[in-house]
């Protein structure tokens, strides 16, 4: 996958961290400190469809480009995320008990076009 | 916006864009711990409890599974399970003081109904801590009460008659008591201590003390239910 730069418009993941002091939440999550709650944003061309993350390959960029001058059927391909994993929280509850828990598939690794 | 729904961060300001995702990273994390809103300030732990409970949690469990608190902290999950792939709880339970006599106590155990309703106890231990007063052994009782589910009383689910020998930390399986309470609109565990007549109180002085009772529990998500078709 690859990540947003200042100007990309392709398919790419947004690094977005939200830090727990700055949203008043460091009394009750122990740790960690913050949470990266990446996104995947950008366009999926047509000739990237189906390509998890950009051409990593010479066989894939000529297989993009036959998929461009083939034109075929335009259909929609979305950004999405193709990896991710899981948040580690270790808080307090509502009854000061000390609770740790890993929530599956809160962090974006890395995106692709559908 | 063009297939009709709304993205709360698209093309607005960049501070409006922030405002947006902070309050989306809010409501993503609440809604994964089940919790209605974010818990009032906690009241944590004597730090000597909370060290000596991590400490305990580790020795008892070091040739089984990594400790899953602090200092253990990783990004993954931790080490493969049983039941994996379903979320998992440890609850880390310090005891809240009832009523008391010269020579026997009550403890209470809360969990938080967010973590009962949707899980189920993988297992559950007590750990107490006696200060021997050292003339040989000596019969103590441990209790696990109920409450009645008609009258005002509490009912004895359990009871356990221990000889202490010494000063030292004891554990006891509590898992099926606390399965049992989990199904209880107030999910909480009370445990009574009884000790000889001359012991004085089973209990240390003070919350903040080192050895405070503490209860350890592991649970899972329940399995979502799946309707078969045939």
């Amino acid at each position: 996958g690859v990540d947003c730069g200042a100007d990309s418009r392709t398919c790419c993941r947004q690094e977005f961290f939200v830090d727990f002091k700055e949203i008043g939440w460091e009394d009750w999550i122990i740790q960690p400190e913050g949470y990266h709650m990446n996104y995947c944003t950008g366009l999926c061309p047509l000739h990237m469809a189906g390509v998890p993350g950009l051409a990593a390959s010479f066989h894939t960029t000529v297989i993009n480009r036959i998929k461009a001058a083939s034109a075929a059927a335009a259909v929609d391909s979305c950004c999405v995320p193709t990896q991710r994993r899981p948040l580690s929280l270790l808080y307090y509850d509502r009854d000061s008990n000390i609770v740790k828990t890993d929530i599956p598939d809160m962090i974006v690794d890395s995106c692709g076009c559908t | 916006a063009a297939a009709g729904w709304w993205c709360p961060a698209c093309g607005a300001a960049p501070g409006t864009q922030r405002d947006a995702l902070l309050a989306l990273a809010k409501r993503s994390i609440l809604e994964k711990l089940r919790l209605p809103g974010r818990p009032s300030v906690p009241q944590p732990p004597g730090r000597g409890a909370l060290l000596t409970a991590l400490r305990r949690m580790r020795e008892q469990r070091s040739d089984t599974a990594p400790a899953a608190f602090p200092g253990m902290l990783r990004d993954g999950p931790a080490s493969p399970r049983p039941g994996m792939g379903l979320q998992e709880y440890e609850i880390l339970s310090f005891a809240e003081s009832g009523s008391s006599t010269p020579h026997s106590v009550h403890l209470h155990f809360r969990f938080s109904q967010e973590v009962a309703e949707s899980t189920e106890i993988l297992q559950a231990t007590l750990y107490l801590f006696w200060a021997a007063p050292g003339r040989g052994a000596q019969p103590v009782t441990i209790r696990l009460l109920q409450p009645d589910p008609v009258g005002q009383n509490m009912t004895v689910t359990s009871e356990t008659r221990l000889e202490v020998q010494r000063t030292g930390w004891t554990t006891l399986d509590v898992g099926a008591a606390v399965q049992s309470l989990f199904r209880q609109d107030t999910p909480r565990l009370t445990v009574e201590l009884e000790v000889p007549e001359d012991w004085g109180s089973p209990l240390p002085s003070n919350h903040s003390d080192s050895h405070w009772p503490f209860v350890v529990a592991q649970a899972q998500a329940r399995k979502p239910h799946r309707v078969h078709r045939r």
